[in-house]
């Protein structure tokens, strides 16, 4: 379960005062495949940032498995990450001194429960890659293996920030395929900002952010 | 006019030969707007960043302007490119040292014909942003101002790699508009790599990529 109640996040850049979110509160349940929608600058990365405690809120507080994320301080933030969390960065994040088979190793390494790499490079698309480095990759390649990186962890929650913006349709659908069965067979929790209004058909609930607001909270209650 | 004739391109890594590229050859006219579709991985960017002298060829050539770029030296490309091309790279490439602005500036003061900044800010919506870092931004402003930046320079051809890619449906609609009406106004060759289908209804004409070859071109003739 995750709770955030009246979470605010301001920026201070000189003289402008950037309201990224503004008195946010929602639950998450255990399991929910939650997508979150919205305008280029309404507060999504911001949003998924502050609730996987990557950044820190203004006022207000977050609550993730019973722990209060807010009142954690950064060390015991980084443990709390690495335990219970995956993550697909908007900008990849790939180590550019390691392989391919090597990136994913990374994520299976933090789990207690990994899946196995082989398997994941498949899935993806990308068995032929493996021995590359991020810089012999295309752009929608990289994004594949920080895809595979973050499941190979099999985290209890996984947060994706837009996981198939670099993606042609077809590449898109097989990603969401892998992220729905994670959700029904593992139970894991998924929540993903992303412009693809195809993912919305498959969400349990779905966040339309406005300006740092959540506006309107659709639910499909798909379980 | 752009001349592409048989161009092959092999990246060697270790024991895996990719051939990104496979015996492409093809025309483009003075002031047609050009969509490259294709999966990911299927050579996109590594067809523009041939075509526009950011990368070299293995085999076979290439004819922009009159000028055969596959005979330049660097020294000589780096002054094509600067006279003549504008760039929307994948990954925005933003000056991490400059705001908003003096990024945009950057491409206005390579320009003999610039087009006015805070023009182009009120264009893609960031006015109020101008004087922001890019770490301070969000993925689809960084986008945003990527895309400024080479609109300011006003160059006769225009290369795009995914220009909507972080963007959702309205702001991409916003971005394409700008690119159609610059075309039409000012006659700019425009070539674009996207997963937007969208897009294809605006182009004269509309190359398929699959595993580096050209496997069809669709004339819209929209001229
Ligand atoms: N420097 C490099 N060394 C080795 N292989 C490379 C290099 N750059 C690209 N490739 C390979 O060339 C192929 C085409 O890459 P390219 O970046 O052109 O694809 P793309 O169509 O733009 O894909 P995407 O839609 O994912 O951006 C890919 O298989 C990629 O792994
Ligand atoms: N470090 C920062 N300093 C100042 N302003 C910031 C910072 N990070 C984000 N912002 C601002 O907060 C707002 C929300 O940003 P955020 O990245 O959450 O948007 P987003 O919804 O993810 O947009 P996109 O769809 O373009 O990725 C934007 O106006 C952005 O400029
Ligand atoms: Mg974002
Ligand atoms: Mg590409």
């Amino acid at each position: 379960m995750i709770k955030i109640k009246n979470v605010r996040k301001i920026y201070q850049t000189g003289v402008v005062e950037t309201h990224a979110l503004r008195d946010v509160s929602l639950e998450i349940k255990d399991g929910e495949f939650v997508v979150v929608l919205g305008p280029s600058g309404s507060g999504k990365s911001t949003f998924l940032n502050v609730v996987s405690g990557l950044d820190s809120v203004t006022s207000g507080h977050i609550i993730v498995d019973d722990e209060v994320i807010t009142d954690m301080s950064d060390k015991e933030l980084t443990n709390f990450r690495r335990r219970k969390l995956g993550f697909i960065f908007q900008s990849y994040n790939l180590l550019s001194n390691l392989t391919v088979y090597e990136n994913i190793e990374v994520g299976k390494n933090l789990s207690h429960n990994p899946i196995e790499i082989d398997e994941l490079l498949e899935k993806i698309g990308m068995t032929i890659e493996k021995d590359k480095y991020p810089y012999q990759l295309s752009g929608g390649q990289q994004q594949r293996v920080s895809i595979a990186r973050a499941l190979a962890k099999n985290p209890s929650i996984l947060f994706c920030d837009e996981p198939t913006g670099a993606l042609d349709e077809t590449t898109g659908k097989q990603v969401l395929e892998v992220l729905q069965r994670l959700n029904k067979e593992l139970n894991t929790t998924i929540v993903i900002v992303t412009h693809n209004i195809a993912i919305k058909d498959i969400a349990d609930k779905v966040i339309h952010m406005k300006s740092g607001e959540i506006y309107e909270i659709e639910d499909n209650q798909q379980k």
